[in-house]
C-alpha cells in the first residue's frame, strides 16, 4: 500500500510541469524514501531526476517499494483537475494497475478522486557518478529563464562560460550574435543573488531547446543552480523547499 | 560544427 498526502497539492502540479514536455512515461518509484524519478529524454540527451522526500508530505506510507509507471500527459490531465489550494493525496495498492489522486478543496467541501491507469514502462536506470563540479553558478530561476527564452530567438545553442568575473550566455544565429554576461553579485537580497564558486574557468555548449524545457521548472524555486565541468553534461537544479529537488542533466555539444 | 553528446556516454547503463 502507496499514499502520500501533499497539503500544498499546487507543488505536485507544478513538477509534473516541470518534466511532462521533456518526459512521455516514466516510471516513478516510491519507497520510504520518498516519492522518485529518473527518466530521460526519448533522444537521450538530457535526464530529469526528481526527489520528493518522505517527510515532505504530511501523511506518507509506504509498504515496500513499489514502481508506478504514467503516462506524463495522461497524468498532467488528472493533476490539473486539482484547484491550486487543494490537497492532494495519491494512493495505490500493492497490485498496482491504477494509482488514485483524490483531491481535497481547503474548506473540505468538495472531494474528488481520480483514477490514473498505470502502465509498464521499460526504463533505463542510469548510474550517475558522484563529481566535484569546476564551476557552480546559483542564480535567479527567473532570471535564468529569460535569459533561455530571450537567447532561443537568436540561436539554438548557448555557449555557457563560467570564469571569476561571471558567468556569459553567448549564442549565435543567422541574425547576428548575442551575450548576456551575469556578474557575481551578493549584495542583494538571498533570492537574487548571483554566487559563482570555481575551481577552475569552464565552457561548455548546449542546445537551448533543453535548457528552455528545464525552466519550466522555474515556478518550484527562486533560485537555480548550474553545475559544470569540461565536457561533462551540465546539471541544472532547483531545490523544492522542504522536500527535495527537480535536477536535469544536459550532455554538452562536443566539437568533432 | 559541434555534435550533440549522447548522456550515455557519461552515465553508466542498467
Amino acid at each position: 500500500m502507496f499514499e502520500a498526502r501533499l497539503v500544498q497539492g499546487s507543488l505536485l502540479k507544478k513538477v509534473l510541469e516541470s518534466i511532462k514536455d521533456l518526459v512521455t512515461d516514466a516510471n516513478f518509484d516510491c519507497s520510504n524514501n520518498g516519492f522518485a524519478l529518473q527518466a530521460m529524454d526519448s533522444s537521450h540527451v538530457s535526464l530529469v531526476a526528481l526527489l520528493l522526500r518522505s517527510d515532505g508530505f504530511e501523511h506518507y506510507r509506504c509498504d515496500r517499494n513499489m514502481t508506478m509507471g504514467m503516462n506524463l500527459s495522461n497524468m498532467s490531465k488528472m493533476l490539473k483537475c486539482a484547484g491550486n489550494e487543494d490537497i492532494i493525496t495519491m494512493k495505490a495498492d500493492d497490485t498496482g494497475d491504477v494509482v488514485t489522486f483524490m483531491f481535497e478543496s481547503p474548506d473540505q467541501d468538495k472531494i474528488s478522486d481520480f483514477e490514473l491507469k498505470l502502465m509498464d514502462i521499460d526504463s533505463e536506470h542510469l548510474g550517475i557518478p558522484d563529481t566535484e563540479y569546476a564551476a557552480t553558478v546559483k542564480m535567479p530561476s527567473s532570471e535564468f529563464m529569460r535569459i533561455c527564452r530571450d537567447l532561443s530567438s537568436i540561436g539554438d545553442t548557448v555557449t555557457i562560460s563560467v570564469s571569476k568575473d561571471g558567468v556569459k550566455f553567448s549564442t549565435t544565429g543567422d541574425i547576428g550574435q548575442a551575450n548576456i554576461t551575469c556578474r557575481q553579485n551578493t549584495s542583494v537580497d538571498k533570492e537574487e543573488q548571483t554566487i559563482i564558486e570555481l575551481q577552475e574557468p569552464v565552457t561548455l555548449t548546449f542546445a537551448l531547446r533543453y535548457l528552455n524545457s528545464f525552466t519550466k521548472a522555474t515556478p518550484l524555486a527562486p533560485t537555480v543552480q548550474l553545475q559544470m565541468s569540461k565536457e561533462l553534461p551540465v546539471v541544472v537544479q532547483y531545490l523544492i523547499a522542504d522536500m527535495g529537488y527537480v535536477r536535469y542533466y544536459l550532455a554538452p555539444k562536443i566539437e568533432d | 560544427g559541434a555534435e550533440q553528446a549522447s548522456l550515455l556516454s557519461f552515465f553508466k547503463g542498467p
